[in-house]
């Protein structure tokens, strides 16, 4: 069956927020699939911080403000200490 | 502003710099009086002096690289991540890697290679991302014509506080 739109927006957007969250916010790669409710959280967690630090509204979620900051061109260098 | 990790500094002063090969999307002499000038961002507020050396290892290495260039952190291609640059230290230490598939450029067009290779030589200095949206170590690019840039506050406080402020 095609895949609804928004579905497919939703898995682009997850696959951005992951990989900002593991590039710049030592969030760790999806290496246990298994363990998927553990990630969640951890990937909260790390959203939550680059939310703060970017002086966002801190939500926890993926919102229009955060996915803004995370497409915008910037410094490879991480934003937390590794 | 923030320092880098472990406070990681130059021991010495006196640094020297090497262009290891340039961009064919900007004229090497526009490269050269970018980094010059980046340079001297830094160099204007503190005792450091940057001297241009050929031929020999220097403290910081500038070049531009494609994707997986050996160093773990692969560039991405158009936008996304512009550059990155290594914290004070032999061996890579201080190196700045510039994105070679970036569109380079000396004015607001494209990425202003001057605000970016700043903004990473505030890294090889000893600076991490500061939160503060007006700094040039601000995690995000933003354009400002390279002939009104003055040093933000928060940059200059952070690294005069690494490197004490110019003898000048």
């Amino acid at each position: 069956f095609p895949v609804a739109l928004e579905a497919e927006d939703e898995g682009k957007t997850l696959q951005l927020v992951e990989s900002y969250l593991q590039n710049f916010y030592d969030l760790e790669r999806d290496h246990q699939p298994h363990l998927r409710n553990k990630d969640k959280n951890a990937l909260v967690a790390k959203l939550k911080e680059m939310q703060a630090f970017f002086g966002l509204e801190v939500t926890g979620k993926p919102d229009l403000d955060t996915l803004e900051i995370m497409k915008k061109p910037r410094c490879g260098v991480p934003d937390v200490r590794q | 502003y923030v320092f880098t990790a472990g406070n990681p500094k130059w021991k010495r002063n006196n640094l020297t710099y090497r262009i290891l090969n340039y961009t064919p999307k900007m004229r090497q002499a526009d490269v050269d009086k970018a980094i010059r000038k980046a340079l001297s961002v830094w160099s204007n507020v503190t005792p450091l002096t940057f001297q241009k050396v050929e031929n020999e290892v220097a403290d910081i290495m500038i070049s531009f690289e494609y994707r997986d260039h050996r160093d773990n952190s692969p560039f991405d291609g158009p936008n996304g991540q512009l550059a990155h640059a290594f914290q004070p230290g032999e061996g890579i230490g201080g190196d700045v890697h510039l994105d070679e598939e970036e569109a380079w450029t000396k004015n607001g067009e494209g990425y202003n290679l001057f605000i970016v290779i700043a903004h990473e030589l505030g890294h090889s200095l000893g600076l991490s991302h500061s939160n503060d949206p007006g700094a040039l170590m601000y995690p995000s690019y933003s354009y400002t014509d390279p002939n009104e840039f003055l040093l933000p506050q928060d940059d200059i406080d952070g690294i005069q506080a690494i490197y004490g402020q110019s003898n000048a």
